[in-house]
C-alpha cells in the first residue's frame, strides 16, 4: 500500500 | 469497504445532520464552536482536493461533496444568518485556532507520505482534523451545561472516530498491504481527546440525567 490506496477513506 | 467503515461514515453524516437540525429548528448555535466548524471546513477543503484528480467511487465523491457543502453551510449560518449569529457564544469561544492551523501545517511539511502539494495538504488535513474538536470541547467545558442536540453531536463525532479505529484494525488483518501510520496515529490522538467527554456522557446516560461537564 503506497500513498495512493490510503486515500480511499473520507 | 467494511461494516465498521460504513458505520463510521454514517455516524459522521448523522452528526452533521444533527448539527444542521439544531441550527435549522432552533435558529440557534449556542454551545457550538465556530472555530471548530471553521477548522472542519478547512479540513475537508484541504483533503478533498483529490475530487478532481482521483476518482474512487460515486459513494466517495458524493460523501466528499456533502461534507464540504455542509461544513461551509454551517460556517455561513453561524457568521451570516441574523438569528443564528445572535446565539453564538463568542465570549466562550476564544481558543486561538490559528495556532492549530500553523502547527499542523508545519507538521505536515515535515511528516508526510510524499513531499508533493497534494500529499502535504492531505497530511495537514489529517493532523488538523485530529485537533479541530479542541475549541468545541473547551467551549462545552466553559459553559458547563450541554444541550441535548449539542451533546448528541459531539457524541456522534467521537463514535465516528472510534468506528474508524475498528475499521483500521479490520483492514490491517484482512488486507495484505494495509499500512497507514499517519492516519492511524492522528486518529488515535483524535479519539483520545473524546475520552473525557465520553466518560461524562456515559455517566449522564446511566443516571438518566442532563449532561454536565465539570468546570
Amino acid at each position: 500500500g503506497g500513498a495512493e490506496d490510503s486515500k480511499d477513506e473520507l | 469497504m467494511n461494516v465498521f467503515r460504513l458505520a463510521g461514515d454514517m455516524t459522521h453524516l448523522a452528526s452533521i445532520l444533527i448539527l444542521l437540525l439544531k441550527i435549522y429548528a432552533t435558529k440557534s448555535c449556542s454551545g457550538i464552536s465556530l472555530k471548530t466548524q471553521e477548522l472542519y471546513a478547512l479540513v475537508f477543503l484541504a483533503r478533498y482536493l483529490d475530487l478532481f484528480t482521483n476518482f474512487i467511487s460515486v459513494y466517495n465523491t458524493v460523501m466528499k461533496l456533502v461534507f464540504i457543502g455542509s461544513s461551509l453551510a454551517i460556517v455561513w449560518c453561524m457568521r451570516m444568518h441574523k438569528m443564528v449569529k445572535r446565539s453564538y457564544n463568542k465570549e466562550l469561544d476564544t481558543f486561538r485556532h490559528y495556532f492549530l492551523i500553523a502547527g499542523c501545517f508545519m507538521l505536515a511539511l515535515l511528516v508526510n507520505e510524499k513531499f508533493t502539494f497534494q500529499e502535504v495538504l492531505w497530511a495537514f488535513s489529517i493532523y488538523l482534523e485530529a485537533v479541530s474538536m479542541i475549541p468545541q470541547l473547551i467551549l462545552l467545558q466553559r459553559s458547563g451545561n450541554v444541550d441535548n442536540l449539542t451533546g448528541q453531536y459531539v457524541f456522534l463525532l467521537g463514535a465516528y472516530r472510534a468506528l474508524y479505529i475498528l475499521n483500521w484494525i479490520y483492514r490491517y488483518f484482512t488486507e495484505p498491504h494495509f499500512s497507514r501510520w499517519i492516519a492511524c496515529v492522528a486518529g488515535l490522538v483524535q479519539t483520545a481527546l473524546y475520552a473525557d467527554f465520553f466518560y461524562y456522557y456515559f455517566i449522564s446516560w446511566k443516571n438518566n440525567a442532563k449532561l454536565q461537564l465539570p468546570a
